[in-house]
């Protein structure tokens, strides 16, 4: 499971039996904590001092095992009464084949009453924001999604402890330790080399070279050697986009979770100057019900790497027998691709993949976003 | 090494992810909640400050994952955003 906190905004996404939804309600009063627009005390729903979002986005594939689910988690019905029971506005939709791996979105419209006083520090970067009929919106807004299942036995095997360890002690011996400082030298330390990992217990914030220490967590060191071995770290590598740093970690006895932050374009590279992104990764190995998921919100082309080719990457790591490819982005006007062109998150998924074949192409026009979802399945 | 001021770092909850044990977890798919507080970093209410969200500290966050059933593994600590690896 993965938690990204920008400072307007929070993203969080679970896995297993986590009870995601349980905790909306603390995250809206520690919101509200933070200084953010609240609403009042209501006995009834019980949101006392609840921020009032901007907006929500909730999403998730169909459960394999929805019985096992607990809290409102057991259906997608549940699920939506329970954010129409928290928000207002909202409007839920099934993406896909019913009968197959579909995909599931909540969504609510922008909160226009939200129209807070600007802090002076953050007058300059409205320029770089675009104004449309619904809100004021970051440029560059888009979430891309890759859903895969039936991973390739050998691929999915990667993600096993014993296996890892078996990588690790062969990066470990003295002919593999210098490929590997190369390696990790050529990506600029994109993974976290070993020796760069610190332990910080109880999440003191001191500079690194304080109490560094060589060690990490059994679970963060194979984590790196997994990002490494299976091209994980070369998706976005920092000698394309610099500063980027990927925290890895392999589960015992299988499963894997990442995080990598990625700094965005500098403007003196003449291209718009945007927030830091993010990508995240998460593998369940299992035969019978492996699974990977992979989403990133770096701008497609950015520096070079382009949409497809993220998507060609990272279905190479896995080699699915299905995948679904979700490009969820925002509009950047109120007509903005002019009569006849189609929508760059259309253009920006091309139809092929190596090796499969589409099966479905669905397209969604929202308020504001436009949502793309293929799927695919192995040929 | 000596990350330079801005530079990501990365901090490991040690007391929990050192005996962590994955063999009851059973499928992958996700869910994913985004809520937005604010249409960009760069409309943060006054009452926010320029941190915004990023301004609660980890203890707080602590509370809320518990009610998720999630415990924090580890933390990317950058300007912009806070990336924060979790369990299960």
């Amino acid at each position: 499971s993965s938690m990204f906190v920008f400072p307007h905004k929070i993203i969080l996404k679970t896995c297993g039996t986590t009870t995601l939804l349980l905790g909306l309600q603390r995250l809206l009063r520690i919101a509200a904590t933070a200084g953010f627009p609240f609403c009042k005390a209501s006995a009834a729903k019980d949101l006392r001092a609840a921020a009032i979002p901007y907006r929500v986005f909730y999403s998730r594939k169909n459960f394999l095992f929805p019985d096992k689910q607990q809290g409102p988690h057991r259906s997608w019905k549940q699920e939506v009464k329970y954010l129409d029971d928290t928000f207002e506005g909202g409007s839920a939709y099934m993406v896909g084949k019913m009968n197959g791996d579909h995909w599931y979105l909540y969504i609510t419209s922008p909160n226009k009453t939200i129209t807070p006083p600007l802090t002076p520090e953050s007058d300059d970067s409205v320029s770089v924001a675009d104004s449309t009929a619904s809100g004021v919106r970051h440029a560059n807004d888009e979430t891309l999604e890759i859903l895969m299942t039936d991973l390739d036995p050998e691929c999915a095997k990667q993600f096993q402890l014993s296996h890892a360890s078996a990588v690790a002690s062969d990066w470990l011996s003295a002919e593999a330790h210098e490929a590997r400082h190369e390696a990790v030298s050529s990506h600029g330390g994109l993974a976290t080399p070993l020796a760069e990992v610190d332990v910080f217990d109880n999440f003191c914030d001191k500079p690194m070279d304080e109490s560094a220490q060589d060690v990490s967590t059994e679970g963060h060191a194979l984590g790196t050697v997994v990002s490494e071995s299976c091209g994980l770290s070369k998706i976005y590598p920092t000698s394309v986009y610099p500063g980027a740093r990927v925290d890895a970690f392999l589960f015992s006895p299988c499963g894997f979770s990442a995080n990598g932050v990625i700094p965005a374009s500098q403007p003196d590279h003449g291209e718009e100057l945007g927030p830091m992104h993010y990508f995240t990764v998460h593998v369940t190995p299992e035969p019978g019900f492996s699974y990977a998921s992979f989403e990133t919100n770096v701008p497609g082309g950015q520096r070079g790497r382009t949409t497809a080719e993220i998507i060609e990457h990272v279905v190479e790591i896995f080699r699915p027998g299905r995948f679904s490819v979700t490009l969820f982005e925002a509009k950047s006007g109120a007509n903005p691709y002019g009569r006849g062109n189609e929508n760059p998150a259309m253009q920006r998924l091309v139809d092929s993949v190596q090796g499969y074949r589409r099966i479905d192409r669905i397209v969604h026009d929202f308020e504001d976003y436009d949502l793309v979802f293929r799927f695919y399945e192995r040929e | 090494f000596s990350p330079s001021e801005g530079t990501p770092h990365l901090t490991i909850n040690h007391d929990v992810a050192a005996d962590l044990d994955s063999s009851n977890a059973f499928e992958g798919p996700e869910k994913l909640l985004e809520v937005w507080f604010a249409s960009s970093p760069g409309t943060l209410p006054t009452s926010a400050g320029p941190e915004g969200l990023k301004s609660v500290d980890n203890d707080t966050w602590v509370s809320m994952l518990d009610m998720v059933h999630c415990k924090i593994l580890s933390v990317i600590k950058s300007d912009a955003v806070d990336a924060y690896l979790l369990s299960e």
